[in-house]
């Protein structure tokens, strides 16, 4: 379950502060995701004391609203991250950036797809009940990537499509680029062993339209926590 | 990124779980300590009630504020919503402004049905029985505004969480120095879909 509470001391009318509120819960607490369920208490509170003495925020398309859109953004997407590394289980963040779609709505609905993904983070060995993941199993499988992108349900031309890992270009127009394999699968290593962040960008074609997304990669552990928690 | 500053605190509550790195993007705002109570008029504690079946980690936060605060909420777009989000929705339907929020951990209060409805009704007009009722009190005695206080109440939030979550902004906005602060808790369960 998501709880959160924010605060601040700026001035600013109801119907600004909650529609502030929503922007900013879309663009970050509503952009994790660690395990697919949601649940029945995700809850978000914002208080405005209005206390700083800053001039009255009343209008959304004013730059003071702007200002502190951003301020309550940032504030939201840090702990938003920080959920998402603290992910049951995790061994590192994954942090998706989308871009070149017409609208941030739709970037936002590509990146939660890739971030979601449980073929992208892991796959299931029906076999043997265990969880492999390609995050955790340090696999730079751009395949499932893609798929995930895909099925998201926003239309894109699949020969626009490009995706990074880290630094590497795994993919570009379309097709599979030949890369340092081993390179690859060392920055997802690394990122696991520090508890650090792997950085998935995909570009889905030329528009202004951009958004982030962030999970964690599915290990043997979070099994186990799942299976000994109760309330 | 940055990490909290919390994260050094030698707090009482900093003895349950450390505070998480918090990877705050990059902008014109400054990192300040605090959270919750980092903007003005804000005071929170956290403190452990008896509520958790397990261990004495704080399980109990209070955040008030000195004002009527303009309030917000987003919650889970769950029909099978728990008994504490459809009170604060219909709260949040009816009135503009709150001035304080209580958050307790440890006690499961999905699928609880009227009973568990009625529980937060008496919760929230402190009639609450038992562990609740008794630690209100000490509760609001504790209450403050200082950087420990609003680590204590991130901590107190926190479940199967390795890491208490809190972070704080300070920037200009509209010619004068505002502040923005936050705490959070999760770790399972996790897939918001929140309006």
């Amino acid at each position: 379950t998501l709880l959160g509470v924010i605060t601040t001391d700026a001035l600013v009318t109801s119907d600004v502060w909650r529609k502030m509120l929503l922007t900013a819960a879309n663009r970050s607490f509503n952009q994790i995701t660690v395990d697919g369920d949601t649940s029945t208490n995700d809850t978000v509170i914002a208080l405005a004391s209005g206390l700083s003495g800053s001039t009255k925020i009343s209008s959304l398309n004013s730059y003071e609203a702007k200002q502190l859109q951003a301020c309550l953004d940032a504030v939201m997407q840090g702990l938003a991250k920080s959920i998402a590394w603290d992910g049951e289980g995790a061994t590192c963040l994954i942090e998706v950036t989308v871009t070149g779609t017409n609208y941030e709505a739709e970037a936002a609905k590509i990146a939660r797809s890739v971030a979601s993904s449980s073929l992208a983070k892991a796959f299931n060995s029906l076999l043997s009940l265990t969880f492999f993941a390609a995050i955790y199993g340090r696999d730079p499988n751009w395949g499932r990537l893609a798929c995930a992108a895909g099925y998201a349900g926003i239309a894109f031309h699949p020969n626009d499509l490009r995706i990074s890992l880290g630094d590497t270009i795994l993919m570009d127009k379309g097709q599979p680029l030949p890369f340092d394999r081993a390179a690859a699968s060392s920055y997802l290593k690394r990122a696991g062993e520090t508890h650090g962040t792997v950085k998935i960008s995909i570009c889905v074609g030329n528009g202004q339209g951009w958004a982030q997304a962030w999970g964690c990669d599915l290990s043997y552990d979070y099994v186990k926590i799942n299976a000994e928690y109760t309330t | 990124s940055s990490s909290s500053s919390s994260m050094t605190s030698l707090d009482q509550s900093s003895k349950y779980i450390p505070a998480a790195p918090i990877l705050l993007p990059q902008g014109p705002w400054k990192e300040v300590p605090g959270g919750v109570i980092a903007a003005k008029g804000f005071k929170a504690v956290g403190m452990y009630g008896g509520l958790r079946a397990k261990g004495e980690k704080p399980d109990l936060a209070l955040v008030t504020c000195d004002v009527d605060a303009i309030a917000a909420g987003v919650f889970t777009t769950n029909v099978v919503a728990a008994a504490p989000v459809i009170y604060c929705k219909k709260t949040l339907d009816n009135c503009n402004t709150a001035r304080a929020v209580l958050i307790n951990a440890g006690q499961a209060n999905a699928a609880t049905g009227d009973a568990g409805y009625q529980d937060v009704i008496e919760c929230a007009t402190s009639v609450a029985k038992e562990a609740l009722l008794h630690s209100l009190p000490k509760l609001i005695d504790s209450l403050s505004s200082t950087i420990d206080g609003g680590d204590s109440a991130a901590v107190a939030i926190t479940t199967t969480d390795l890491v208490s979550k809190s972070v704080a902004v300070e920037c200009e906005v509209g010619g004068a120095l505002v502040r923005v602060g936050g705490m959070a808790k999760g770790s399972g369960m996790i897939h918001p879909n929140m309006a």
